[in-house]
């Protein structure tokens, strides 16, 4: 890795950014995720907090532009250059241009947002580029085969912390979870049987927790190899053999669900007043559980999934809303069978059936890969 | 004359060499067009540096690669100097 030339960096960890403008190629909301995700990736691994103002000053200002735009280095149309950033400082710097002559998308269909937003936001952070073709500050652009495989490679991690140090160990930001992970062994489920499945999948604080019997794995975008932990040690009073989990990220709150209970739980903590009956969230009498949930983040909705039908609950309004349950293939289309855990990454939802697992598009409305459902595990 | 295809695209190859190490490889505005022939010299120098720092193999020349290298979708910020 390098840094820019008098290494500057930012004297405070809490930064604030603002996007200036948008690109026609995608909806706002799907910028302003793409964005947030794309400062994720750095938050995660560096004492480093964001916070997004919408009018007047921000430390790091993202913008859409073609050719000259008035900062002397203009783009030069589709193709070759696709954004540029200016390192940590005053007024202009610190900023992150985007070339709106690109086709900018969410998947690797055209130019994808994210992994442009999280390079050149590593430059607005300090970094310059690095000679490390796996590095996410290697200076040409590399289509990720799988977004959902990326992570920063070491030597991301290891400049980026040149610069500003890891993250503050303290719990209130990170789960804590304990050092050690499990051995595998007998009795403890294998990560890459091609049988595996999984009872409950959730994200949390940007990593992604895959539940099954009395353990769970942990993956992070900062590393490969996820972690393998029992439940226990992380959640005591929570039961094993769970049914459901989701995260609602604006409450920063996992449910988890387990026959007719769920629990709230805040990195560690168990919310007071849980557990409580899924009844409360407004099912009929005849369901008795859940098989999966996910949390919708643009439109503030979770969906529940209960044999082949689903509900959809409004978290703004605290109730589920009418017209459901409906079949979950009228509104997911291809995803014909029972989910047995679903979770959202990337713009994309994952569903889970078995040893299988369907990444569905919401926005093309469509099934766009079917993978094994432990391809998460860096199989 | 009908255009020299190949003379006009290496025409074109020089112009995107030239370009390139300008934009992200420091090399002076000012330094004489690219000669093809010569092993020595700061731009052969900076193709050099080029080739290393984006993991080619380190030949000098423009070979192949370097030119696919040139042409693919990059960040535009240098890759080396102030």
């Amino acid at each position: 890795f390098t840094t820019f030339p008098g290494m500057p960096k930012w004297r405070k960890t809490h930064l604030t950014y603002r996007i200036m403008n948008y690109t026609p190629d995608l909806p706002r909301d799907a910028v302003d995720s793409a964005i947030e995700k794309a400062l994720n990736v750095w938050k995660e691994v560096t004492p480093l907090t964001f916070s997004r103002t919408d009018e007047g000053e921000a430390d790091i200002k993202i913008s859409f532009a073609v050719r000259d735009h008035g900062d002397f280095n203009p783009f030069d149309g589709p193709g070759n250059v696709l954004g540029h950033a200016y390192p940590p400082g005053p007024g202009i710097y610190g900023d992150a241009h985007f070339d709106d002559d690109e086709q900018w998308t969410r998947d690797t269909s055209g130019t994808n947002l994210f992994l442009v937003a999280a390079h050149e936001l590593g430059h607005s952070l300090g970094l310059f580029h690095s000679a490390d073709p796996s590095a996410l500050m290697y200076p040409v652009y590399n289509v990720l085969a799988d977004l959902a495989r990326f992570h920063l490679s070491q030597d991301d991690v290891n400049g980026i912390q040149s610069l500003y140090g890891r993250p503050p160990s303290d719990s209130s930001n990170d789960p804590v979870v304990p050092t050690e992970s499990v051995p595998p062994g007998p009795g403890t489920p294998a990560a890459c049987d091609p049988t595996l499945s999984f009872d409950a999948i959730s994200t949390l604080r940007g990593e992604i927790l895959f539940f099954k019997d009395r353990h769970f794995w942990r993956k992070s975008l900062r590393t490969l190899e996820p972690g393998f932990y029992l439940i226990s040690s992380f959640w005591p009073s929570l039961p094993s053999g769970l049914d459901a989990a989701y995260e609602e990220t604006s409450k920063d709150i996992v449910f988890i669900f387990k026959g007719n209970q769920f629990w709230a739980m805040k990195g560690t903590e168990v919310q007071a007043g849980y557990p409580k009956g899924i009844h409360t969230l407004g099912f009929p009498p005849t369901v008795r559980k859940i098989d999966a949930a996910v949390f919708d983040k643009e439109k503030k909705k979770t969906y529940f999934f209960v044999e082949d039908k689903y509900w959809r609950f409004d978290e703004k309004r605290q109730s589920m809303e009418p017209g459901f349950p409906k079949q979950i293939a009228e509104d997911f289309p291809g995803v014909d069978s029972k989910v047995n855990a679903a979770f959202e990454a990337f713009g994309f939802y994952y569903f889970f059936n078995g040893s299988s697992q369907l990444e569905f598009d919401p926005n093309a409305k469509k099934v766009t890969h079917v993978l094994k459902s432990n391809s998460w595990l860096n199989c | 004359y009908p255009v020299d295809r190949a003379a006009g695209d290496e025409n074109n190859s020089m112009e995107l060499i030239q370009q390139y190490l300008e934009n992200y490889y420091n090399l002076g505005k000012d330094v004489k067009p690219f000669v093809r022939r010569r092993d020595s010299g700061p731009v052969v120098e900076k193709i050099r540096e080029m080739q290393k720092f984006l993991g080619l193999e380190v030949t000098g020349k423009v070979d192949s690669d370097t030119l696919e290298m040139m042409r693919r979708p990059r960040c535009g910020v240098p890759d080396v100097g102030d």
